[in-house]
């Protein structure tokens, strides 16, 4: 039976990428069978892991090319890339019948794992109406900045308008506090507001961290490139409580 | 004669908010007259300064609204406010003749001031790439992050697309480095990059402050909120080599 979870938030640089990226490879460390979805048309998950490829989840979609030939496998962990053919792709979509359905189509071509990540753009896009309309859990990682509240009220209503419209399964698993500076008065602040005012659960924050900032540039996870930073130690832990909420024991 | 300026970068939260709302009011202490727009649907600027209003960018390209009932003032800044409206906008747009020239038509509307800022979303969009058609110059806040180096590319991919198809006197004024923490030791590394392989202008950084990210919870720009602070004054400094970017000395 596959989890299948997307990453979402319309505010930019809240650490989607990075927490699909990290979280997929915490994952895989516990055995698990993993694939990360690049559903960002600027395919910053597949720069991120040097998994830039001819073949990319735009082939998958027009069926041109079967999805054994598409996938690459990165520290476990299987990965759907992106270039971005797939912002034409979007465009095309535009016009089709069903046209929020076509990722949830191509989903039920990917068998056998036991999780799938979905790393999606910012954008209010149907590309992201699509993962959402695709999956059934939904993790916002967000920065606890007041610029970021405003991007959680948009993803919100964007989440609980697919949940009546187009995908009643719909679940939020948590707000994940992302670059956490426990020294910035405003940051608990926000913590404090999110707890009364939104209720999501919460999942333990990732702190800001040098280190989350340099692994790209060697294409790795922070589990790999710094195993022992305060980063990766938050990334296990979130993922524990990921397979908890997802009743792995 | 009035100076246009997108500030635009595809990479999310990059600081193009954070920056528009603080070189406008740097401008407008310069005794300068300037106007700041807000074209991003999720209307990011416009809830920084909490100049959300009933009537928005939307009523203007529309023509049901004149402008001056539309435009408010902000420190010293006219803001042409956006909200979500403007995704209904942009879609509609697509099947419009010139539709790359819809902002620009409205921009001749828009006379009297000395400075022009618009602020765009990070997506590679329709309304992106009005801005880019309508304006004269071009200023790419960015961190010097690895994760920041593909939002680079693809954004100057995009500004030398529109150059040569849609207009010719589009001219890049320069990077701006954003959220410098020196003690990063990949901050110099991408500011060599920069230099030695992309060879663009650089403004002057502005530095990694608490206090620009508590600014916008009083709906202040940094520099009414903590003119003292490192990044006002990081501001303020840029403000002053923009003037003579643009020859105002
Ligand atoms: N824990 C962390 N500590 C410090 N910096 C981080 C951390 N996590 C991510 N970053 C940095 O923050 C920036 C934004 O991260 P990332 O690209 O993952 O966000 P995103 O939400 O996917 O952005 P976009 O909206 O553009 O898709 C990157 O430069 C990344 O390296
Ligand atoms: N100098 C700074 N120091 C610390 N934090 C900053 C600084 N400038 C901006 N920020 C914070 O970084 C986050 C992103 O900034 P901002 O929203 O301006 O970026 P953006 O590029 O407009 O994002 P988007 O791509 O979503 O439009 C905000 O929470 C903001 O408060
Ligand atoms: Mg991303
Ligand atoms: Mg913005």
């Amino acid at each position: 039976f596959m989890q299948t979870i997307a990453i979402v938030n319309h505010k930019g640089g809240t650490g989607k990428t990075t927490t699909t990226v990290n979280l997929a490879v915490a994952l895989a460390q516990n055995n698990l069978s993993v694939i990360a979805i690049d559903l960002d048309p600027q395919g910053s998950l597949s720069y991120y892991l040097q998994a830039v490829q001819p073949y990319t989840i735009s082939e998958a979609l027009t069926g041109e090319v079967p999805l054994t030939k598409i996938v690459v496998n990165r520290e476990g962990v299987d990965i759907l890339p992106a270039n971005q053919r797939l912002a034409d792709i979007e465009l095309a979509m535009v016009n089709i019948p069903q046209r929020e359905y076509l990722i949830k189509q191509l989903f039920e071509r990917i068998i056998g794992y036991d999780f799938l990540l979905v790393d999606c753009s910012p954008s209010l896009s149907l590309l992201t109406v699509n993962a959402l309309t695709a999956v059934k859990k939904v993790i916002i990682p967000m920065q606890l900045e007041v610029l970021s509240l405003q991007g959680l009220s948009l993803i919100l209503d964007t989440v609980f308008g697919i949940k009546e419209q187009l995908n009643p399964n719909l679940q939020i698993l948590g707000i994940l506090p992302v670059m956490l500076d426990k020294r910035k008065k405003v940051t608990s602040e926000i913590l404090e507001y999110l707890k009364t005012n939104i209720g999501l659960p919460l999942f333990s924050p990732i702190h800001t961290d040098v280190k989350a900032i340099e692994a790209p540039s060697f294409g790795k996870s922070i589990l790999s490139y710094a195993p022992s930073s305060i980063s990766a130690q938050d990334y296990r832990r979130v993922a524990q409580e990921l397979l908890q909420s997802c009743e792995y024991h």
